[in-house]
């Protein structure tokens, strides 16, 4: 069977789909100071699955808050900084007006996902980091 | 009650795999 480091380097999906793989690209993203870009794309990946219904909305909204306010307000953000602008309105406004859709950070989170496919990802690949590991 | 910083973590892990 192909050893799970080996499979790390198929897709970045691959590598966020194993927790060693994840731990190590974390490690990484520390050093290179953007371990936010990782931490952004998973809570995006868990509010769309909390289910909207009447016993966790007030969660739901708590969390699209906590995750607007840590990654998207502040516009020096190494996530922020990586959202258009137009993105980044359109989830201020869900925030504002309490409208909370388990889809409301897609887009965001696509632009994050498109941003390590092209950037961090490949340089991991080629890090010490990942080299020391393989 | 779970404070901000609690909560996305708790749905960061969420949405982690487990451990195989």
């Amino acid at each position: 069977p192909t050893p799970p480091y080996l499979r790390w380097a198929e897709s970045l999906h691959s590598l966020l789909d194993d927790q060693d793989g994840i731990n190590l690209f974390r490690t990484f993203l520390k050093q290179e100071e953007c371990a936010d870009l990782l931490d952004f794309w998973f809570a995006c990946s868990g509010f769309r699955k909390l289910e909207p219904n009447e016993s966790n909305e007030e969660k739901r909204l708590k969390l699209a808050k906590a995750i607007y306010k840590k990654y998207i307000l502040d516009n020096n953000g190494i996530v922020s900084r990586q959202i258009k602008p137009a993105t980044k309105s359109f989830i201020k406004d869900c925030v504002m007006k309490q409208q909370i859709d388990p889809a409301m950070f897609d887009q965001a989170q696509t632009e994050i996902q498109r941003m390590m496919e092209e950037n961090t990802y490949p340089v991991f690949l080629k890090s010490d980091i990942y080299l020391e590991y393989t | 009650i779970d404070s901000e910083d609690d909560l996305l973590q708790e749905c960061i892990t969420s949405a982690m795999p487990k451990k195989k």
